[in-house]
């Protein structure tokens, strides 16, 4: 199995940390087996999740310039069924120590596979930008989840997005498919919100997930705590609509 | 004159563009000349100021790759003492093609320097990562506004954004200084907005500014109206803060 899910989208703070850690958590709360490849030198999935980052020697930098394998970096969470491969700000260098490298677009992809047989599901966060950290994480997914605010300026970055997935696919990773694009940051208070939504599912059809995240206090706090939202408040409107996103990813992989 | 002011943090959504929108016309609103650059491939602060970028055949991009002179992409905007060189997709290329470049961090700063003189202030929008065109930013910029949002995770980036900082003086603009740091996004409703500000002004001491932006719906809505907040609603929270914070950067830019 180790379907592997990239979650990307190149516009910045749209909920792609927030997204990825949260989907992890309660896949594996659903008892799926879970790795979540933190591949933004910011962090925040590794700390989202309470990993204290200046403690940590090894992450998943080393996995993809030094070539040591994957399983050497893997962080337990407070979560059963969830692993976590940090990352730190050596992550930053790599996007320009991967520029002269062999084969620098495969780096993620043949670190992963030793291991993707163990795990039922793999997220990897991805950073604000379309360089090489991003097109290895594109080369080594199967599927992407884009990410896509209520807010306007969230429908300019979708066509530029397309068009790298297309250039990774033709290039680099034939197999790649989009899995789904979930709107986030949802404010009933303002009339953008459905306007976005409107014109997202008039683009993407059916690929957007029925489950609409809200913007909600409870889901910005969690991180601060270390912990996903189904640890920090299961009854929040923001847990359950993860938790209903959650069934969705499931059900699409079993279509696969 | 022509102070050249970057709005830098590879944080994505902070409120880089709408700081970098909103400032420009208030300080244009205070008789100030201001050019404004998008510098992101995004081009939210072109489509923010009503641009539509599908009718723009040159931009930034042509200035800093073709070596063509700024003043020939040069747009007016609806605001009078306010222009913008518009981002389109194009830029997006740039990155990489800098990477052969000859001096490829200073393009910007040379592509700027002939219309310097023109205004009283310059900014400069960046993109939520630390590439080759923020590094073209910093190399061109006086000083830098670092905008930073009252949410936990805003706090893991900057010391990475101050050792970029760091390394630009050092090799690239030894006279990079930075202008303040910015408060946006505040939300009353969360203790951790609270929090926040009190960690970074710890940190930051007096360089943090006074005002402080709130998470204002109006704020998030000007833009698809392509308009800034002094043109869509002027008596609201985020429009006053806003101007304070455009009193602070001319009160600070009195003092260099
Ligand atoms: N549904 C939500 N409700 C409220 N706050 C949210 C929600 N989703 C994310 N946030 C908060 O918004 C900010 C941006 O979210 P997040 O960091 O997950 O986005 P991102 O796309 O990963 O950002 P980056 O582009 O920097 O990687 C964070 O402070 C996060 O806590
Ligand atoms: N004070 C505010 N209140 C409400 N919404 C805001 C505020 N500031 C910005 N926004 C909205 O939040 C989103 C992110 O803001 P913005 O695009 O300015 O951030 P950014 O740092 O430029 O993002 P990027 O990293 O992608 O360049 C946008 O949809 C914007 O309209
Ligand atoms: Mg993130
Ligand atoms: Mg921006």
């Amino acid at each position: 199995r180790g379907l592997t899910l990239a979650v990307v989208n190149q516009k910045g703070g749209v909920g792609k940390s927030t997204t990825a850690i949260n989907l992890s958590a309660y896949l594996a709360d659903m008892g799926q087996k879970v790795l979540l490849i933190d591949f933004d030198p910011q962090g925040n999935a590794s700390s989202g999740l309470g990993i204290d980052k200046k403690s940590i020697k090894k992450c998943v930098y080393n996995a993809i310039i030094d070539e040591r394998p994957l399983v050497e970096v893997i962080a337990q969470t407070s979560i059963k069924n969830l692993s976590l491969i940090p990352a730190t700000l050596q992550l930053a260098g790599a996007e320009i120590e991967l520029v002269a490298a062999l084969s620098r677009e495969y780096r993620l992809k043949r670190a992963i596979s030793p291991i993707k047989d163990r795990y039922d599901f793999i997220v990897i966060d991805c950073p604000p930008s379309m360089g090489l950290l991003t097109v290895n994480a594109l080369t080594a997914a199967d599927e992407i989840i884009i990410p896509v605010q209520c807010e306007f300026y969230a429908l300019e970055g979708l066509s530029k997005l397309l068009e790298s997935v297309r250039l990774v696919k033709t290039h680099l990773n034939p197999e790649l498919k989009i899995a789904g694009v979930l709107m986030t940051m949802h404010d009933i208070r303002t009339k953008i919100s459905q306007q976005v939504i409107d014109e997202v599912r008039k683009f993407f059809r059916e690929l957007v997930y029925d489950s609409i995240i809200p913007r909600t206090v409870r889901l910005s706090e969690a991180p601060s705590f270390g912990v996903p939202i189904n640890r920090y408040d299961v009854e929040s409107k923001g847990a359950q609509a993860y938790q209903q996103f959650a069934r969705e990813v499931i059900e699409r992989a079993e279509k696969r």
